[in-house]
């Protein structure tokens, strides 16, 4: 059989996609971003995604594991409209 | 549903503008995305919308990029697709798109062809030829060098095709008077065989429409090859380069090659590992209507759902038909309570993952209209001009297809129902044939019958009636109807023939060609009246200034539907004026166009859309 060809891949320039950030990075900038981060952090668990998470998971009917977990982070990964889901 | 706290519009006549285009999809397409992505809300709620042209509307439309001066920056392809503010004065109410995306219908690029023997349908891709498959126009099996795609799946089994845009057809803006590009052409002294940006600072691509910018000064820009420019990267806008080198290896299509997240690119140079120019290559794209559907809602004053099937869910899914569920109803009608009109289509039982065929609502037939959106910057100005109205060398197969026809059915007098068909009851037609005003009343034709509406208040709809009792040398199928409002002669299209009737006289049937029309005109959508015995012929986007006595077409008249009537359906189906105002219809919805200058006799003529409407519960009054 032949030899599975290695992959090589490289970074394009101006690829500033998100496909350079790790899944909590990602999931960070997200709740950020849709006004999910500042709402939990004022329910007081400052370094913890869960309640963000949780939030998030509500928000989007998704199963409320308070966890990345692959669902969550599919719907991350899904093109969507700008307008915060939370706050203004 | 959500409401932003209840912000809404105090009035329910809301007005538009789209502010500028994207290049990705015809204007009139997009025109055409808007207005039924506003039309949506319409359906449910009573609100209608206006469009008008200047910042003074409640809801401005903008495509931009990046930073595009609210402060809420698009971040480039995918991701995020849009916002847009609730309603309010100023920026509120206003919806932005980000342009950094391939927007289309939601399958793929939309490609309308010239010429060739498909009617303007829009380009299948992929599609295969001689073997082979092609996801982009091409120029194989021609040797003129003009890029051609097949308008279904197997140009080898049907042999369908038309011509893609291209300069080798037309250019546009400029001041070429929209003709073909002259290759090679001098510019500067040197020689030029495709278009090109040097001489410019916009990165607009342009060709001499002369084989010497030099001494003649004449220029159009190239139209857009959508289906080939790359999107993203660091080349956006730029077409790919076939064969491409990448890490030492050629490439002739678009390549995941080098790319975790599998996604196709291709390099805008021939090299990339030195130039390391490169941009995705065209996908699916997102559908405008549906994103513009979805932002329109928060213009009008809903916040995100957490219902999946709401259409004022976040997050993107591609879907089919009526785009509103149950909860963006309920949503719409708690801000503004409910219409006038019968309850819609039901609500969508939508699904989250994309669909396998394309949306009802694509408009295949009509050359493309995608401009610049910022005008040139250097050389000289004029006026956008006609397409050329030759055609280019015989494609790769075949003649257009015949119009139908079919016998003459005997009988003279009006008589009044029999075994009906398609329905007794003209309010269950969804699509009329032709629609006109006859003796002052507007007349419904459907396969073979028609009814007559007076208008009168108290007067019934009378009908059905069979044509050909009434018209005996008619086929059963009619494309348009239009009476002479200065000899009241009748005029029958039906494919390519036509019929005019004087009273009970008939002539015909007459070919089209006898009007000026060639093949590749193969039906009439409508005439509309002008002064002096003149009309305005429309087929398929395009119209030509049509003498009534002499029953000819100036053939230099053609022009697009868009140039004239802006903001009205591109592949309207039936065309027909009724009480001084022009309709243009499309599946059941009109368009109600005036005419400004009818009124004030001004120079220029000014026709605005001022009413969107269904034909059955507006034009026949149906409950």
């Amino acid at each position: 059989a032949p030899y599975q060809r290695q992959p090589t891949f490289v970074v394009f320039p101006k690829d500033l996609k998100t496909s350079n950030l790790t899944d909590t990075q990602l999931a960070e900038a997200y709740l950020y971003r849709y006004g999910y981060t500042r709402a939990a952090q004022m329910m007081g668990e400052k370094q913890s995604l869960r309640p963000a998470l949780l939030m998030l998971q509500k928000q989007l009917s998704l199963p409320q594991t308070g966890e990345l977990d692959s669902q969550t982070l599919k719907a991350i990964r899904t093109p969507r409209c700008g307008v915060p889901d939370v706050g203004r | 549903f959500q409401t932003f706290k209840g912000l809404k519009w105090d009035h329910h006549n809301i007005t538009y503008w789209i502010q500028n285009y994207s290049e990705d999809l015809p204007r009139d397409m997009i025109d055409d995305a808007f207005a039924r992505a506003f039309a949506v809300w319409g359906e449910v709620a009573p609100l209608t919308f206006t469009r008008v042209y200047g910042p003074e509307a409640d809801i401005v439309i903008q495509f931009g990029v990046a930073e595009h001066g609210d402060g809420y920056p698009f971040d480039g392809k995918d991701g995020l697709l849009a916002h847009a503010f609730p309603p309010g004065a100023g920026v509120q109410g206003d919806a932005h798109f980000d342009d950094d995306e391939l927007w289309s219908l939601g399958k793929g690029v939309v490609i309308p062809t010239y010429y060739g023997n498909s009617n303007g349908a829009p380009c299948h891709f992929p599609f295969t030829f001689e073997g082979r498959s092609y996801s982009a126009c091409t120029t194989d099996g021609r040797n003129d060098g003009t890029p051609w795609c097949s308008t279904t799946a197997d140009y080898d089994k049907d042999g369908k095709f038309g011509f893609c845009p291209s300069e080798r057809l037309y250019t546009e803006h400029g001041n070429g008077e929209g003709k073909p590009c002259v290759f090679p052409f001098i510019f500067e002294g040197r020689s030029y065989s495709a278009c090109t940006t040097k001489g410019r600072s916009d990165g607009y691509r342009w060709c001499a429409t002369t084989a010497n910018y030099d001494q003649d000064k004449l220029y159009g820009f190239c139209p857009t090859r959508v289906d080939a420019t790359v999107v993203g990267g660091n080349s956006a806008g730029e077409l790919c380069v076939f064969p491409f080198v990448f890490l030492g290896k050629q490439y002739s299509s678009c390549t995941s090659d080098g790319r975790r997240d599998g996604r196709l690119w291709c390099a805008t140079t021939s090299n990339f590992d030195t130039d390391k120019k490169w941009g995705f290559c065209p996908d699916q794209g997102y559908s405008l209507f549906l994103v513009a559907a979805h932002e329109f809602g928060h213009a009008l004053g809903l916040d995100h759902s957490s219902v999946p099937e709401a259409l004022m869910y976040p997050l993107y899914s591609y879907l089919e038909g009526f785009p509103l569920n149950k909860d963006d109803i309920d949503g719409i009608q708690y801000l503004y309570g409910r219409g006038s009109k019968p309850d819609p289509r039901p609500p969508a039982t939508t699904t989250t993952e994309p669909q396998p065929t394309a949306p009802p609502t694509m408009c295949p037939t009509i050359p493309p209209t995608a401009y610049p959106t910022v005008g040139p910057t250097v050389g000289p100005t004029g006026a956008p001009s006609p397409g050329p109205t030759s055609s280019p060398s015989p494609g790769p197969t075949g003649a257009p297809s015949p119009g139908p026809t079919a016998p003459p059915t005997a009988g003279s007098s009006e008589a009044s129902t029999e075994s009906l068909s398609p329905a007794d009851n003209p309010c269950n037609v969804d699509v009329f044939d032709a629609i006109a005003e006859i003796q002052g009343a507007l007349h419904f034709f459907k396969d073979g019958w028609y009814w007559k509406f007076l208008n009168h208040r108290g007067s019934p709809l009378q009908g059905p009636f069979l044509t050909a009792r009434t018209w005996p040398a008619l086929p059963a199928t009619l494309d348009s109807a239009f009476e002479d409002p200065q000899t009241k002669r009748v005029f029958f299209f039906s494919g390519r023939q036509m019929w005019v009737y004087t009273g009970k006289t008939v002539l015909g049937p007459r070919s089209l060609d006898k009007l000026g029309l060639g093949p590749e005109v193969t039906h009439v959508s409508g005439l509309l009246p002008r002064r002096l015995g003149k009309a305005l012929l429309f087929s398929k986007g395009r119209v030509w200034r049509f003498d009534l006595k002499s029953q000819k077409v100036d053939p230099q008249s053609v022009i697009r539907v868009d140039k004239e009537f802006s903001g009205v359906p591109w592949n309207s189906h039936d065309i027909f004026q009724y009480q001084d105002k022009a309709y243009f219809c499309h599946g059941k919805f009109f368009w109600r166009v005036s005419f400004q200058n009818e009124v004030n006799k001004v120079d220029h003529e000014v026709n605005q859309v001022d009413d969107v409407g269904y034909v059955t519960y507006d034009l026949l009054q149906c409950p």
